[in-house]
């Protein structure tokens, strides 16, 4: 692909971000 | 369902057929999805970051799927 390591990183360290909200919003529904 | 709008659902799916590892573009979602106006598009992409479904990828245009791969 054409991204540089730093994009990578940074679109790396958004998903897991992402993941985190995902957890949090799934668990305040139970 | 899944407790999204029709428009969040379909914003959704179109990000998660993306397989462009920048994701897509709101331009991109704009193209395809002719039934809705970008000020809709903008409020459903919001919704779906917060809720942790997508998130931003090499700028705040371009995001891609949790749910994908």
């Amino acid at each position: 692909s054409g991204l540089t390591e730093e994009q990578k990183r940074k679109i790396e360290e958004n998903r897991q971000k992402a993941l985190a909200r995902r957890a949090e919003r799934l668990a305040a529904q139970r | 369902v899944n407790g999204l709008t029709a428009h969040q659902s379909q914003v959704l799916n179109l990000i998660k057929s993306c397989s462009d590892p920048e994701g897509l573009s709101l331009k991109e979602l704009k193209s395809q999805l002719h039934n809705i106006n970008m000020t809709t598009i903008k409020q459903a992409v919001e919704f779906l970051s917060s809720e942790g479904h997508i998130y931003s990828t090499v700028d705040d245009d371009h995001y891609k799927s949790t749910d994908a791969e």
